[in-house]
């Protein structure tokens, strides 16, 4: 052990231990996420070549490879806990993606979310025995967070009880879902609901997209491959051009909406609900980045720790570079941020599963607040984590560009969440448009609960400067 | 009736109030500057796009309030005393340094003042020296092993020189001792130079 860090670790004024318990939620967490994460790393079918040597093709193929293997071992050991299966997957990963992500994350979730139990019946079967493999078709090349704008069309015909869905334009190509290009056979398609001559806006439908027996891409089915990204070299960013795809009525995810075999359509009662795997991930990502922020702290810091540079006194040794004040400038409110975003996503994602437990009761009291909390702190977070992880970076100096310090990993892995899931502008005025209304709220003596309370207290002081 | 408080920099739950006055300040300025836009503009879109940059900011604050209160209900459940002071200290380093970063809002708010805010710099400098000697446990603690951190820079045992000199023989270019291009390219100019 090199002698620096470990005298960093003798002068400590705690113990490393008490505080991992807190990150995990206890020492039994502690414990069950060790052992998890010692079956991934004594497991030979996890390693892999460095990935960094390896062409886009190959990298793609190891990732599909360990996802296979993943899904194997899940099944063998008997791991089904959602909080268990992430510690597994989060080692399986490490640093890179998973094409199968969107999959686990947002195509089984809207399924969950959004299918009737008949619906459920015939999926999940299908995706217990990942016959279906899924991801989640919202964005398209000339549209992103605005829903509204989007262009593909799913029209109801009741002589034959299908949907026609078309890709009408060329900006209406949905593009950018991960594993959509190459690896799925299915995807959630979010289109435009045409019934009886009318528009109702934003519905989610299965649409099987490649033949489940061949993988052959479907009659009508124009799909593939993005190309290279800012990162993401693993997975198969797809696009989806569909020239009258016909799907049966049962296709349309119905938990909510409905449109009955004669094409009479019936509203969900909220609208919010057809994004609610969305909100999901928004609410996940307040997590991910402070793990992402924290893995870029640890390694400045420690590498701070180690390395010795230039002269704080003339004739005395090279001090630490951690030493230096404006090193601990740039990476201890870093620090900071890293475990404030930790207990922050801790909340967020004990919110989402109260409100959304709440929300399948029927009670849809507390869904705005969540919308508006999701949006926002997915935007806060990922703002602030990626400019951090930038900054961990540079203050390792000439190391950091190095592609072994994991630093240029972390950041292109993480930067696309400040557009993914919800472009960050765009995030903070949906929440600015939940706090105006609030904030009318409270100005009209209405009592707000939740996270804006605050907008009625402040009708009726202010704080003022006093010295200290 | 006006009721001022005292922002006490030391205190975490003085400024979990200023943070949560901040956010409101901001949320009533943008709420009005939309109410003026109206006034003006015939359309409720362009009124508002032509507040966003004060919506986006409100917005922001509103989320810098949020997390700053819940780091500080965080310490509410740690009851190990050493620990309890090293986070106290990242939430006061975190809460100080965004008052720092956003020190317009804070300044424009009322809630703090120009003596005030040189206050606050000079606390978030004692606190980066009072993080300091903790600041490899602090990590440590994240927890993350050699095998999925996978980084040369960040390993537990600190050999990153080794580490790294290891890693750059694992280069495909060090496949050969000489590349095919120097035959394919450099030797055949050099000849015709």
């Amino acid at each position: 052990m090199n002698a620096d860090i470990r005298r960093e670790r003798e002068n400590a004024s705690f113990k490393t231990e008490v505080l991992t318990h807190i990150l995990d939620g206890g020492p039994e967490k502690t414990k069950r996420r060790r052992e998890i994460e010692n079956l991934v790393i004594n497991d030979p079918g996890f390693q892999h070549e460095d990935l960094n040597f390896l062409s886009r093709s190959e990298r793609y193929d190891a990732a599909v490879k360990k996802s296979a293997w993943m899904i194997l071992k899940l099944r063998e050991y008997g791991i089904s806990d959602p909080e268990e299966i992430f510690f597994y997957k989060s080692t399986a990963q490490r640093n890179y993606n998973d094409p199968m992500d969107v999959h686990f994350l947002m195509f089984v979730r809207s399924l969950w979310n959004m299918c009737t139990e008949e619906q459920l019946n015939k999926w999940l079967p299908l995706i217990q025995s990942y016959s279906a493999i899924g991801t989640y078709a919202q964005t398209e090349l000339g549209h992103g967070t605005h829903i509204r704008g989007l262009e593909t069309t799913a029209t109801y015909d009741p002589s034959t009880q299908e949907f026609v869905l078309n890709s009408p334009t060329v900006t209406s190509i949905k593009w950018w879902p991960g594993g959509l290009g190459k690896t799925s056979n299915h995807a959630v398609v979010l289109a435009q609901l045409y019934t009886q001559g009318n528009c109702h806006g934003l519905h989610a439908f299965i649409v099987p997209i490649r033949c489940m027996t061949t993988h052959k891409p479907l009659p009508g089915v124009v799909v593939g491959d993005i190309g290279p990204k800012f990162g993401f070299d693993e997975v198969d960013n797809g696009f989806l051009k569909l020239e009258n795809v016909r799907i049966p009525r049962e296709n349309m995810l119905m938990k909510y909406a409905k449109v009955e075999p004669d094409g009479t359509y019936k509203k969900p009662p909220s609208d919010k609900l057809t994004y609610s795997t969305m909100v999901f991930i928004r609410s996940m990502i307040v997590g991910e980045s402070a793990r992402s922020l924290s893995k870029a702290c640890m390694i400045a810091i420690r590498y701070s720790a180690v390395r010795h540079q230039s002269e704080l006194r003339a004739g005395e040794p090279e001090p630490q570079i951690l030493d230096y004040q404006t090193q601990q400038y740039k990476l201890f409110p870093l620090l900071a941020a890293a475990y404030a975003f930790h207990f922050m996503g801790q909340y967020m994602i004990q919110m989402y599963h109260r409100i959304s437990g709440d929300i399948s009761q029927g009670d849809f009291s507390e869904m705005s607040e969540l919308h508006a909390l999701s949006a926002g702190l997915k935007a806060f977070t990922t703002w602030v984590a990626t400019e951090g992880i930038e900054v961990c970076r540079m203050a390792c100096g000439g190391h950091g560009y190095s592609r072994c310090s994991r630093l240029p990993d972390i950041y292109v892995t993480f930067a696309p969440t400040c557009t993914y899931e919800g472009e960050n502008t765009v995030m903070m005025l949906q929440t600015a448009r939940y706090l105006v209304k609030s904030y009318s709220q409270a100005s009209a003596g209405q009592k707000l609960s939740g996270m804006v309370s605050y907008l009625n207290e402040s009708q009726q002081h202010h704080l003022q400067a006093q010295p200290v | 009736t006006a009721r001022s408080t005292v922002v006490n920099i030391n205190d975490l739950t003085s400024l979990v109030e200023a943070y949560k006055l901040r956010a409101a300040k901001l949320v009533e300025l943008a709420a009005k500057n939309l109410q003026h836009e109206l006034q003006l503009k015939a359309s409720k879109e362009d009124a508002w796009n032509n507040t966003s940059i004060e919506l986006v900011r409100a917005s922001d604050a509103h989320c810098h309030y949020v997390v700053v209160k819940t780091f500080a209900a965080k310490l509410t459940e740690v009851h190990d005393a050493a620990v309890h002071l090293a986070l106290s200290t990242l939430a006061l380093l975190y809460a100080l340094h965004g008052m720092t970063e956003n020190s317009g809002d804070f300044l424009q708010a009322g809630l703090l003042t120009v003596p005030q805010l040189s206050q606050v710099s000079q606390r978030v400098k004692e606190l980066l020296s009072q993080v300091r000697p903790n600041a490899v446990a602090l990590v440590d603690a994240f927890d993350y092993r050699d095998e999925i951190l996978d980084s040369a820079l960040g390993r537990y045992d600190g050999n990153v020189y080794e580490s790294m000199f290891e890693w750059a023989q694992k280069s495909p270019l060090n496949q050969t001792e000489v590349h095919e291009s120097y035959h394919k390219y450099l030797k055949p100019l050099q000849s015709k130079l």
